[in-house]
């Protein structure tokens, strides 16, 4: 269970990241 | 098609996933050349998350009676780690030059990392779990090979006693992993197995009944009762035996045969 909660962590702070950085490129798009 | 073979896998993995992809299309159209802003504070978050689950994963790995689990998790937890590495590295290079190409190969191959690091360490606990249901199911298999020794009323309540409680434990795991598998396929073996168990268990112990009392009142007909037993006993035993098959398969493809 802990873990799943820990990758569940992992997963949402990387899926945050990634969105920052694809917003970014978007804005040029 | 279902990519994850478990509704909580997939919807711990799906939207990182997907954004994942899109980070790598954008980089692959060459669509990626605007100034990528500081993701210093966001990478932090990643770390700090990266840096709990290598604890609770290395924990795991020294408590776990299972060798399997404690084989597969550390290379997972490395991949997640060094991933986490790299994701640091593209940041700081980032903040350097917004606009260096290797740093941005450098985040992609990052959150990639990550991706696939959770999505193994996912899966070999996933696997995990899942032999603790196999483990029940092979437990029952083995109980009922006890149906040939029963001769007297007395012996079957006692087999009865003792196989109701694991029957019961295997059925409601099993029933509750049909409902987290993704591809339907392999939720309807598993449920008509069920359909099956939920059948036949009775007709055995009744089966066994019948030849007791023929034994007991030396009918030459005990002999054709035993053959019954014994077909019903077999057949329990290739249900759970179905079951403990497709338990193992983690993709839709791998079942098509069937």
């Amino acid at each position: 269970e802990q873990i799943l909660e820990a990758c569940k962590s992992i997963a949402t702070a990387t899926s945050a990241l990634v969105k920052s950085a694809t917003a970014a490129q978007r804005e040029l798009v | 098609m279902p990519v994850f073979h478990t509704k909580t896998i997939e919807s711990i993995l799906e939207p990182v996933a997907q954004q994942v992809s899109r980070l790598v299309i954008l980089h692959e159209e060459a669509e990626d050349g605007n100034a990528m802003p500081d993701l210093s504070q966001s990478v932090a978050t990643v770390k700090h998350a990266v840096d709990n689950l290598i604890q609770i994963g290395y924990e795991t790995v020294n408590t776990s009676d299972d060798s399997i689990l404690k084989q597969d998790m550390p290379p997972a937890l490395q991949r997640v780690e060094e991933a986490a590495t790299s994701l640091l590295e593209a940041s700081n290079m980032l903040k350097e030059d917004p606009f260096f190409a290797p740093a941005r190969k450098k985040l992609i191959n990052g959150s990639r990392g990550i991706l696939q690091g959770t999505s193994a360490l996912l899966l070999a606990f996933d696997e995990s779990e899942v032999r603790k249901i196999i483990a029940q199911c092979r437990r029952v298999l083995e109980y009922i090979g006890i149906t040939e020794v029963i001769e007297s009323m007395d012996d079957l309540v006692t087999f009865v006693k003792n196989i109701s409680p694991g029957l019961t434990r295997m059925t409601k795991q099993v029933d509750d992993r049909e409902k987290e598998l993704t591809h339907q396929v392999h939720k309807d073996i598993l449920l008509r197995c069920l359909e099956e168990i939920k059948v036949l268990t009775p007709v055995l112990i009744s089966g066994i009944k019948t030849y007791i009392q023929l034994l007991s009142s030396n009918s030459p007909s005990s002999a054709d009762a035993k053959n019954n037993r014994d077909h019903t006993c077999k057949a329990l035993g290739v249900e759970i035996e179905e079951i403990i098959r497709v338990l193992q398969l983690t993709s839709a493809g791998e079942d098509d045969i069937e």
